[in-house]
């Protein structure tokens, strides 16, 4: 009889370690099993199969409010404003972006709003010749402001289906920088009422616990109607999401698994749940 | 804080000599929560907590401060300790031109932080040159190039040899025959699951025999620091760890995972995007730091 309860705590010990090590961070790791232990009792269920499978269909119901896909509108243009920490991945996500777009037969425009980082006009470049996707740019230095006016200019013009904006990397902890983005939100909305459409949030699945700072900081200061999660082909969990779905309840748009054009997947709470477990 | 949590642990249990176990127990609850909150491993909060415990039980109470403030303390000291080191120093050997390569995951900051520390050698009457290995990445080589030719270092740009290994070897003739004492050597980004891409590393170190490999990593990187650290180190045996982006707010819990598995001191500390944004590491700024 005891032996069983001594499986029990082991199966929580387990469970824990597996939830930490996945960067759901200790307090929302110690929640959820507690809310794991409440509903096995109601349930009275004791064995470590079912309190796992407790545990991992609350993930996934978690997860399955955040599973909602970008919807293209028909004849209107849809804008996305690309945003993040330095080196998370957005530029690379844009050029995957513009494949998957063009795959659901949209045009896409890019417009190079990063006139700050060495080379990252020519970076979005490639991706632009890679993707056949037209690119609006200016001179490095030039107000990202200013690019991003200019395309819209030219995604009206060209009846653009979709105008994905390449941002500079920021850390959300600046605040010049933070308005820099306040206002090419302000003077996308101005060219374009409603845009941006998208204000995509781009997450490095190697980033602990301040992912969440993260995700509150940009939603405060700018807003963010999605999320992106990239690097999730190397052995991070990237489990910090399953905290934001729950607090925030943002739309996990994608998860990034590579490099190349086509590692670009819409989100799935039963497989990233299933991916965290494994 | 951290240090009124442990005073409430302590402040029920007044009137004794000395931090006994059961106080000091409860306490290291409220530091496992608080290192792993700030991102360092499990495992190695595990290990750090029964170290701190040895530590602390049946130690005196200190008359000037609180038991919670001795508490901290003692884990302060500890995690100074074990991240400092005195030898922040880079590796130059008395060869020209002396090798130094920097290797880690995507995005965590290499290339930027290979240009820093060409520039901060450069301050060190250092005569630097800067090759990117990175033939994967759009615009790789242009991005070393831009910041290298703002710091007036030399960069050597291969003309279309593809092979990572070749490069870095003309590398080094561009830089002996340049008359540069040092070689930045800047790879691209790559997992540490990436069996092909980390042989390829080797193929560079053999090839160079840097006097310094650097592994760049992100400071906000969770768990996972261990895992990838450990796993670069077992491949190349690196020299010493460079934890960048540490301008933001996260913890930084990883510099003491990436220390304890690597058991390689953390030489700098890249604090912004700026070509001057490095620093050498100091222990107790990021001591403090983790403990928030
Ligand atoms: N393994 C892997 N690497 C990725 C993924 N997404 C992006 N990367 C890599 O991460 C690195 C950084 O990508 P970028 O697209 O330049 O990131 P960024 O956010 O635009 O960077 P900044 O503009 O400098 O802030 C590059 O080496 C990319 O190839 C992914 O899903 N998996
Ligand atoms: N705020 C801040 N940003 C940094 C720091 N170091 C690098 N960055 C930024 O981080 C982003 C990625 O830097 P890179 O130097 O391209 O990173 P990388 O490791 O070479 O990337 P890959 O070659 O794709 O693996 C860029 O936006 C840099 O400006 C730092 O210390 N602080
Ligand atoms: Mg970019
Ligand atoms: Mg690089």
């Amino acid at each position: 009889i005891s032996g069983e309860k001594v499986v029990s705590r082991d199966i929580f010990e387990d469970l824990e370690e597996i939830l930490i090590a996945a960067d759901l961070g200790p307090s929302f790791t110690f929640d959820l099993i507690e809310d794991m232990k409440e509903r096995a009792k109601r349930k009275e269920l004791q064995n470590p199969e079912s309190l796992k499978k407790i545990m991992v269909d609350n993930m996934t119901a978690i997860l399955k409010q955040s599973e909602s896909p970008i919807v293209l509108p028909s004849n209107k243009i849809f804008t996305i404003m690309v945003i993040g920490v330095n080196g998370t991945g957005k530029t690379t996500t844009i050029g995957k972006l513009a494949a998957f777009f063009k795959q659901q037969n949209a045009s896409v425009l890019f417009a190079a709003a990063d006139t700050f980082r060495a080379a990252a006009i020519e970076q979005l470049e490639i991706w632009s010749k890679r993707t056949e996707t037209p690119l609006i740019k200016q001179a490095m230095g030039a107000d990202p402001s200013a690019v991003v006016y200019d395309s819209i200019k030219a995604a009206k013009a060209r009846n653009t289906d979709v105008l994905i904006v390449d941002t500079a990397g920021r850390l959300h902890t600046k605040t010049n920088l933070m308005d820099e983005l306040k206002k090419i939100k302000r003077v996308m909305g101005k060219e374009l009422p409603g845009a941006p459409h998208e204000i995509l949030l781009v997450l490095d699945a190697t980033t602990g616990q301040n992912a969440l700072m993260q995700a509150q900081m940009f939603n405060a200061e700018i807003g963010i109607s999605g999320l992106v999660l990239t690097k999730l082909d190397g052995t991070a969990k990237g489990g910090i999401v399953v905290r934001i779905a729950k607090e925030m309840k943002t739309p996990i748009r994608f998860i990034g698994v590579g490099e190349k054009i086509d590692d670009l997947r819409p989100f799935n709470g039963r497989e990233f749940v299933e991916a965290l477990f494994a | 804080s951290l240090t009124d949590k442990l005073d409430n642990v302590f402040k029920t249990l007044k009137g004794r000599g000395i931090l006994d176990e059961e106080s000091v127990r409860i306490a290291l609850k409220d530091i496992r929560l608080a290192l792993l909150e700030a991102d360092v491993n499990f495992k190695i909060v595990k290990e750090f907590t029964e170290d701190v415990r040895t530590r602390a039980v049946g130690k005196e109470v200190l008359e000037s401060i609180t038991p919670g403030q001795q508490i901290v303390k003692i884990v302060h000291d500890r995690l100074v300790e074990l991240m400092g080191t005195e030898e922040s120093q880079l590796k130059l050997e008395n060869r020209f031109p002396s090798p130094i390569m920097l290797v880690g995951l995507q995005g965590c900051g290499k290339t930027t932080t290979a240009a820093k520390l060409a520039h901060l050698l450069q301050k060190r009457q250092r005569r630097t040159a800067l090759v990117s290995a990175d033939v994967y990445r759009p615009a790789a080589m242009e991005q070393l190039r831009v910041l290298g030719d703002k710091i007036g270092a030399g960069v050597y740009v291969p003309s279309d040899e593809k092979d990572p290994v070749k490069i870095c070897s003309s590398a080094m003739e561009y830089a002996k025959s340049g008359g540069y004492d040092t070689l930045i050597i800047d790879t691209a980004g790559r997992l540490h699951i990436d069996k092909e891409l980390m042989d390829e590393l080797k193929k560079i170190k053999r090839a160079v025999n840097p006097s310094e490999i650097l592994f760049v990593a992100d400071s906000m990187t969770g768990q996972d620091a261990v895992t990838v650290a450990e796993s670069f180190n077992q491949t190349l045996s690196i020299d010493g760890v460079v934890l960048t982006k540490v301008d933001g707010d996260a913890r930084g819990g990883a510099a003491l995972s990436l220390r304890k598995v690597t058991g390689k001191p953390i030489k700098f500390i890249g604090t912004g995007e700026k070509i001057d944004a490095i620093e050498a590491f100091h222990p107790e700024r990021m001591a403090s730091r983790i403990l928030g």
